[in-house]
């Protein structure tokens, strides 16, 4: 049962993607 | 990119392992719900995992090696080749790298390391000890009671037995920036996964479909759903588009990702993905000197114990203080033998085990330990120094009279050779006398006044020369 590749678009990220700041 | 601690203790809550239940039933039991949150059916499963320690895993992304390699892969090709019963996507994954996120430790292996970033943590240690919380990287990295299974997760929803979602706001992430799309994350409903345990230390993973802003739940309310099925501690798993569920192997939930054609939904290739097993044994491959058998170590060894067979065992007597307990019984120090080395070395023997004859003179024992030749009081001892010289006087003796006896009869032989010859030459000689030259002819005398009956014929005939 190969279902095909999913598009990777239902995203639900703690974070914003671009980073605000360094790790400090 | 919250703050990172690198020594120290942080808050968390550790939960002692349950007592083992030797043959437990089946290890996981998985129930299918369909519940209601603010009137909207929500679909999900809830898994109970008896003897966590050998029947749960943290897998990397199609197998060993898959965070390294920046791999993902759904959940199912990663759970079927590990023989799960029960399989969920994990921790989180950075989208467009695959890179894993967070702490992970699979099946005793470190795989990375977040540096003491401050996300919810969960992980089993190795006596089985349930951890659920923050931790620093000095933790993360303990080796007296080390992690065997570790992955980290964002937000720690209930922490001993009470919602604990402000407090982990306050501590994973600490930037107003970011708090605007963290409440969010926080607040907006979507497809959910989590881990934690029961009071009966039972592992517990959580699974509701959804999709994020349309369907599913939110965090308050998984939280809630799990404190209900007394849940004590536990932590939020990656969701959305990532939150799988496969069982015995095959997909049984309804990811809310688009295939490539938008009319069907398909699995998302995800990163680390949470296993319920049949139990393994503890380490695996039980030290290496036994078979994992029901997730019990069956040691190859008579003399390997233990649950890890990682014990040598000998008996009580432990070689008598005498050997070394080996994983083919004891082997005994010098001048002891037997199966518990409690017995001496047997005389004319020495060494390890008494394996070596002794090399001294004389047959003597030599000291059991050492083999030092000793001359011992013991009597078995030939003392063949006095004995030798009667051995030898004997053997001498021997020798002498047989050459001297033979010396005599050969001596005597020669005589009576010598004498033999002399009477035949004289004998010869005598009759050469008489058969050479003239003869003389002497009649036999008269015997009792006969001549004999030869001589009676002998006077009638002529005379015959060759009379004897």
């Amino acid at each position: 049962l190969s279902s095909g590749v999913s598009r990777d678009d239902d995203l639900l990220l703690p974070y914003p993607l671009a980073r605000t700041r360094p790790s400090r | 990119d919250c703050a990172r601690v690198r020594a120290g203790s942080r808050e968390q809550e550790s939960w002692p392992p349950p007592p083992a239940t030797p043959g437990a039933s089946h290890p996981a039991a998985v129930r299918t719900f369909v519940s209601h949150f603010e009137g909207r059916a929500v679909a999900g499963h809830l898994t109970r995992v008896a003897a966590p320690l050998r029947t749960f895993s943290v897998l990397e992304p199609g197998g060993p090696g898959g965070c390294a390699q920046r791999r993902r892969a759904t959940v199912e090709d990663t759970a079927v080749p590990a023989g799960c019963l029960v399989a969920q996507n994990g921790g989180f994954f950075r989208m467009n790298t695959g890179e894993c996120l967070g702490n992970v430790v699979s099946d005793g292996r470190l795989v990375s390391s977040s540096g003491g970033l401050q996300n919810a943590q969960f992980g089993i240690r190795r006596d089985g000890t349930l951890v659920t919380g923050y931790l620093s990287e000095e933790e993360v990295l303990d080796s007296v009671n080390p992690f065997v299974q570790l992955l980290s997760g964002v937000v720690w929803l209930i922490r001993n037995g009470s919602i604990y979602i402000n407090e982990s706001q306050v501590t994973e992430c600490d930037e107003t920036q970011e708090t605007g799309s963290f409440s969010k994350f926080v607040n907006v409903i979507s497809a959910r996964t989590a881990v934690g345990h029961d009071r009966k230390g039972q592992l517990v993973l959580f699974h509701a479909d959804g999709q994020t802003e349309q369907r599913g739940i939110n965090l308050w309310e998984m939280a809630e759903f799990l404190l209900k099925q007394d849940v004590v501690n536990a932590i939020n798993l990656d969701g959305g588009g990532s939150a799988t569920f496969v069982l015995n192997g095959t997909l049984a939930s309804y990811p809310s990702d688009h295939c490539q054609d938008n009319m069907w939904r398909c699995p998302r290739r995800v990163s680390t993905v949470v296993c319920v097993h049949e139990p393994h044994c503890q380490p695996p491959n039980c030290s290496g000197h036994g078979t994992c058998v029901d997730g019990h170590c069956e040691c190859t060894s008579h003399f390997w114990r233990g649950a890890a067979c990682s014990e040598l065992d000998c008996g009580p007597s432990n070689c008598s203080q005498h050997g070394l307990c080996t994983e083919t019984g004891c082997h005994c120090d010098a001048g002891w033998t037997g199966s518990n080395c409690s017995e001496e070395c047997p005389l004319g023997w020495y060494g390890p085990g008494c394996q070596r004859p002794c090399q001294c003179e004389h047959q003597c024992p030599c000291d059991p330990q050492t083999g030092n030749c000793s001359i011992s009081q013991v009597k078995q001892c030939l003392r063949p120094t006095e004995a030798t010289p009667r051995a030898g006087e004997m053997a001498f003796f021997t020798r002498t009279t047989w050459l001297a006896l033979t010396l005599i009869l050969v001596f005597l032989l020669l005589i009576s050779i010598v004498v033999n010859v002399n009477l035949l030459l004289g004998s010869k000689t005598e009759r050469n006398r008489h058969l050479d030259g003239d003869y003389v002819y002497h009649p036999l005398q008269e015997m009792n006044g006969e001549l004999l009956v030869a001589e009676k014929e002998q006077t009638e005939d002529t005379c015959n020369p060759f009379k004897d």
